[in-house]
């Protein structure tokens, strides 16, 4: 089973990116700044799953951020919690031994390789949830490369996943 | 051409892992 090192992170990150781009969301998500106030990936969520993620969930999320770090780590904690409860409640499993993304990092130094573990929880909901279907076919429309990275961080998740 | 040979491994084994992706039974109980 392949495992990403640090270099990975962000070259999946830079996937991921592509990734989250095919939800077509109305907040711009083509840089890594552009994720760091927790807004995208709430709005990706919510497309996952709405019933789940609710307007009333998404409303606890600030629009307004800024380059506020401390408005960004506050909604990026809100998004983390989300993804949890998520796993454990609606897809009944629990990530074991999967380092959970430091949210300090993202919101102050907008770093890449924790974003890119965001985004691998993020993409476990997706691949599990009950549309996985659309979200696994968008996938295979993917570069290949971008594929390749994609699969890779799925198979670290499944490694660590417990029903 | 083993570069097309290779190409073509390389895709057969993400339509495997993606396929078997999908037809793994989901979570969720609904």
């Amino acid at each position: 089973m392949s495992t990403l090192n640090s270099v990975d992170r962000v070259e999946l990150c830079d996937s991921l990116l592509t990734w989250i781009q095919t939800f077509g969301l109305e907040a711009p998500c083509r840089t890594v700044d552009d994720l760091t106030s927790g807004i995208v990936m709430a709005q990706a969520l919510q497309k996952i799953d709405i019933v789940y993620f609710t307007d009333n969930w998404i409303s606890r999320i600030k629009p307004e951020v800024g380059d506020n770090w401390r408005l960004k780590i506050s909604n990026l904690k809100k998004v983390l919690k989300g993804i949890l409860d998520y796993n454990q409640e609606v897809l009944q499993q629990q990530i074991n031994d999967f380092t959970l993304p430091d949210i300090n990092l993202i919101g102050e130094h907008s770093d890449a390789a924790e974003l890119g573990r965001m985004l691998q929880l993020i993409l476990g909901c997706a691949v599990n949830c009950e549309q996985k279907q659309e979200y696994i076919q968008t996938i295979m429309m993917l570069e290949e490369s971008v594929q390749h990275v994609v699969m890779t961080a799925i198979q670290e998740l499944m490694s660590k996943e417990c029903p | 051409d083993p570069n097309m040979k290779g190409a073509a491994a390389n895709e057969g084994v993400l339509a495997n892992f993606f396929n078997s992706l999908l037809s793994k039974k989901t979570g969720s109980p609904g």
